[in-house]
């Protein structure tokens, strides 16, 4: 474990509680993708399956649990709670266009050709575009609270700390590297820079998170 | 080297 990454799990774990406030605040859930939430649960169970047979340490095992947890809890909220204020009708993306490529990217590339680590692959792929239905939202709306854009940015900087953490890694654990996270996390990071643009310029100098029309 | 990943990563 290493700073990097450390910051970067806990950026992730701050993405997911402003989330879950954003929606118990403003008691809606509007302006949320629940594609890309059902997509974050794909890749949370697809990847976390090894709980069952491998032990790496108990941080990681709670934080499996807690992503795996939360996100379903989310998924529920925008489901069953406050059903009312999702509206399916502006999130048009259509994931069947994420969910193949990466399919077939996880049978092409993979540590081992095994049911878990094809999955693990695949929940690689699938984490890389997952934010895509959600940023086409935004796209299409043109506007998001600020709340919201607070959310996309924590979850932004978790990925973009795991390029120093491999960089880290490579160095100090004699040429460790694992191509396949390295590739889809650079493509994930690189999806954010458009949204990073506008957030920097103008949320966080106190504006509203506008597109030019 | 085998291709092998680091699976401490979430």
């Amino acid at each position: 474990m290493n700073l990097f990454r450390l910051l970067g799990d806990l950026s992730h774990l701050a993405s997911i509680f402003i989330l879950l406030h954003k929606i118990q605040t403003t008691r809606s859930c509007r302006g949320i993708s629940f594609k890309t939430q059902a997509l974050y649960v794909t890749v949370f169970v697809a990847r976390y399956l090894d709980l069952f047979y491998r032990y790496v340490s108990l941080y990681n095992s709670v934080m499996k649990l807690f992503f795996i947890a939360s996100s379903v809890y989310i998924l529920y909220l925008m489901k069953y709670k406050y059903r009312p204020t999702n509206d399916p009708s502006i999130d048009t993306f259509r994931i069947e266009y994420l969910l193949g490529p990466c399919v077939l990217l996880s049978l092409i590339f993979n540590y081992k050709f095994s049911v878990t680590e094809v999955l693990w692959s695949f929940s690689i792929f699938l984490e890389s575009v997952a934010i895509l239905p959600q940023l086409f939202m935004l796209q299409r709306t043109g506007e998001a609270e600020t709340i919201t854009t607070h959310y996309l940015a924590a979850l932004g900087v978790y990925r973009a700390l795991y390029i120093p953490n491999w960089i880290y890694r490579y160095i100090t654990e004699d040429g460790v590297v694992d191509p396949i996270a390295v590739t889809a996390g650079l493509v994930q990071t690189g999806l954010y820079i458009d949204f990073f643009y506008v957030y920097f310029t103008k949320v966080l100098q106190g504006q509203k998170f506008e597109l030019p029309a | 080297k085998s291709a092998e990943r680091p699976k401490d990563e979430l």
